[in-house]
């Protein structure tokens, strides 16, 4: 029963101010940092891809399932988001351990049951970063090296 | 007054030192070695010197960011990806500076000079965004207001000591500047503002983590009144153009994410939201009175011979955060309201009742709304509070024959159907989970129902219900009891009213809502 | 009729909750592990 409101002068220029704003939306990466490397593109998904988002998308149990590969690509292309994160915790389940030092990972093939330098040495495979670097300028390949 | 010669050449030369710094591998971590290096300048340029001069260099970077921005908006030769990045790199940096003067001004435990520099720049960021808003008109663009905005919010809320021991005077500033900036001043900042207010962020700082657990509760409720506010008169209209939609979509969202995650705020707002949201906005009102407290279950409504009156929680009172009582004005109409609710006299103050609630003739803008939430919710409480002060609880037979009733049944007969309107939607915005208010006012609208004079109000009894009970999900569980108890019980002779029968499609409504009831 | 609130891209029935994925008010879904910044240890930033 109360029908439409009567629009003040206020009002029609609150609607004109609000059609203008609609034409420049913000997108939702103007609300998260810059990303170096994947910058969130503003184009739609092409609708032959699935439109909708996996479920569970950012469970540990999903990233655990990716291969090594794509978890070392989410590691250092999407840093300092959930996505590195998960994949950090996903490449520790698989024996994957950061060396804080070289700030690169390395693999041990067994749980030590204390670490002592000479142990950690002895045991795993060796990432060699630089060239790592290289070859990511080159063409992204990985070597694995053992170290004697 | 006029900036001081040389000031605006002398930020920009600084503004652009500030940003090559900051984007240099240099910088070290979180720029704090590029920030030493530029205080020093800042310093030797007199920047530091005076109040007035950090006043105007804030005021100058931000008028610098925001035409830079809108140069690289004009240029249109750019994927909006890459205009953005032309944008933000400058913003960014400027953001990080205005964060690391914050965290630095001052003695590191000295809150005040720290809120008080960042309470400077946000306000100053808001009067150069209102005042570009006036200038510009159509042509005004958020983006660079949202970008600084947005930014400093993530930067002044990262996991560091120093920004914990003050993060809920950062969110207070924070909020008192949306409230500045809140639509209704700033509408082509309205679709920035929304998504500011409901970044993950603001929202767990509000809402989730501030130290005492809802300090931030009453600054929230306030912005999204601020923004019910500035939607009411563009929602009163059926036809919503695609902008509003738009944005009553997003209201809609975000309101979802309140209803999901933090339901006891809902729960303890719903009085101010529903006082400025307009009646026909059904459905996002039910979403807000749907709301009920996590650790609480619901019987299911459509129980046959549920017993509403033996659940334990249907005594206890529903936190209600809005002063409600103080919204009774003037305080001559409270006084004599007080006075008939205890001794009922003046005996004229039930006929002068409705000259206090209507404020015009224009239709659809007769009645003062809010008085009319107040009073009835007011009336309702004091009649609850008299039921247990007589060691009794509402029912159908402890609620009548009582000052109280008298006022409302004054009302429904009194008040024309505009006015019964309001009152009857008064009377629902109170049914929601099991509490005495629940209780209380089913029992009383029923009770209006059944001993209403006239078939008309009868009539619009059931339809206030019925149009909350159509529209798509959810449903508060309040209202579900009430209608399947005006359909089953056969005290109401429900079935019996020529209104049930009135037009085949109506009968079939009824039809189809009473078999999905009973 | 209003509309059908589940369509709007949240996911209702979800145990967790929900602002911490939440894109914006104008996005049909949520956010993506990618979108999401998030508070890695530092030696993680290597670029």
């Amino acid at each position: 029963p109360l029908g439409p409101a009567i629009m003040t002068k206020d009002h029609l220029y609150q609607q004109t101010m609000m059609e203008s704003a609609f034409h420049h939306l913000p997108h939702p990466s103007d609300s998260e940092r810059l990303r170096n490397y994947l910058p969130r593109n503003q184009c739609p998904t092409p609708p032959y891809h699935s439109q909708v988002m996996p479920s569970h998308m950012d469970s540990l149990d999903l990233f655990q399932r990716l291969s090594t590969e794509a978890l070392f690509f989410i590691f250092y292309y999407q840093e300092g988001t959930k996505a590195q994160y998960l994949a950090a915790k996903a490449l520790k389940r698989q024996s994957w351990r950061f060396h804080t030092k070289y700030m690169m990972w390395f693999q041990r093939h067994e749980e030590p049951k204390t670490i002592t330098d000479e142990y950690e040495l002895g045991t795993y495979i060796y990432f060699d970063y630089e060239k790592w670097g290289q070859r990511k300028k080159e063409g992204f390949t990985f070597e694995y090296r053992y170290l004697e | 007054f006029d900036d001081p010669p040389g000031l605006r050449e002398k930020t920009e030369y600084l503004l652009r030192e500030w940003v090559s710094m900051y984007h240099s591998p240099a910088s070290g971590k979180d720029s704090t070695k590029a920030f030493s290096a530029f205080v020093n300048q800042m310093h030797q340029q007199g920047i530091l010197k005076t109040d007035d001069l950090i006043t105007r260099f804030f005021r100058i970077c931000t008028e610098l960011c925001v035409d830079l921005c809108y140069r690289a908006l004009s240029e249109q030769a750019h994927t909006p990806t890459l205009t953005r990045a032309k944008c933000f790199h400058t913003l960014d940096a400027f953001v990080r500076l205005i964060a690391l003067l914050v965290k630095h001004s001052g003695d590191a435990s000295n809150a005040v000079t720290k809120i008080n520099l960042l309470n400077k720049v946000l306000g100053i960021v808001a009067g150069v965004l209102l005042q570009d808003h006036e200038v510009r008109h159509t042509e005004f663009q958020q983006l660079p207001y949202h970008r600084i905005f947005n930014m400093l919010l993530l930067e002044l809320n990262a996991p560091e000591q120093i920004l914990e021991a003050i993060n809920y005077q950062i969110m207070t500033a924070f909020c008192n500047a949306l409230h500045v900036l809140r639509p209704s001043k700033a509408p082509g900042f309205v679709y920035s503002w929304l998504e500011l207010i409901s970044h993950r962020i603001f929202i767990a700082r509000m809402l989730a983590m501030l130290p005492q657990q809802k300090q931030g509760w009453p600054m929230y409720a306030q912005l999204l009144i601020d923004l019910f506010k500035f939607l009411a008169p563009f929602l009163r209209n059926a036809e919503l153009p695609k902008y509003t939609a738009l944005l009553y979509k997003g209201c809609l969202r975000v309101l979802l994410v309140l209803l999901h995650d933090f339901p006891e705020f809902l729960c303890d707002y719903h009085y101010g939201f529903c006082d400025v949201i307009p009646p026909n906005c059904i459905q996002m009102r039910n979403l807000i009175l749907s709301a009920f407290p996590r650790n609480m279950r619901l019987p299911d409504p459509f129980t046959p011979n549920l017993k509403v009156d033996m659940l334990t929680d249907i005594t206890q009172p529903p936190r209600i955060m809005t002063n409600f009582s103080a919204m009774i004005q003037p305080a001559t109409f409270k006084k004599d309201l007080d006075s008939y609710l205890k001794t009922r006299s003046p005996v004229t103050f039930l006929s002068e009742l409705r000259s206090h609630l209507q404020v015009s003739q224009e239709p659809g803008q007769r009645y003062n709304t809010a008085l009319m939430n107040a009073l009835v919710l007011y009336v309702g409480s004091q009649a609850i509070a008299y039921i247990h002060s007589k060691g009794s609880t509402p029912s159908m037979s402890t609620i009548t024959h009582s000052s109280h009733m008298d006022i409302f049944q004054n009302l429904v007969v009194d008040l024309d159907t505009e006015g019964r309107y309001l009152f009857l939607n008064a009377i629902a915005n109170q049914l929601r989970y099991p509490n005495s208010h629940t209780h209380y006012f089913s029992c009383t609208l029923l009770y209006l129902f059944a001993e209403a004079n006239t078939e008309a109000m009868q009539e619009q009894i059931t339809r206030v219900l019925l149009e909350r009970l159509i529209v798509n999900r959810p449903h508060p569980w309040g209202l579900l009891i009430t209608f399947i108890d005006l359909i089953r019980n056969p005290s109401f002779k429900f079935w019996n009213h020529e209104f049930v029968h009135c037009a085949p499609e109506i009968e079939k409504l009824f039809e189809s809502v009473a078999r999905s009831c009973m | 009729l209003g509309s059908d609130l589940t369509t709007l891209g949240l996911n209702l029935n979800s145990p967790e909750n929900l602002y911490g994925t939440f894109q914006s008010p104008w996005a049909e879904s949520p956010s993506r592990p990618q979108d999401i910044d998030f508070h890695v240890p530092q030696e993680y930033i290597t670029n």
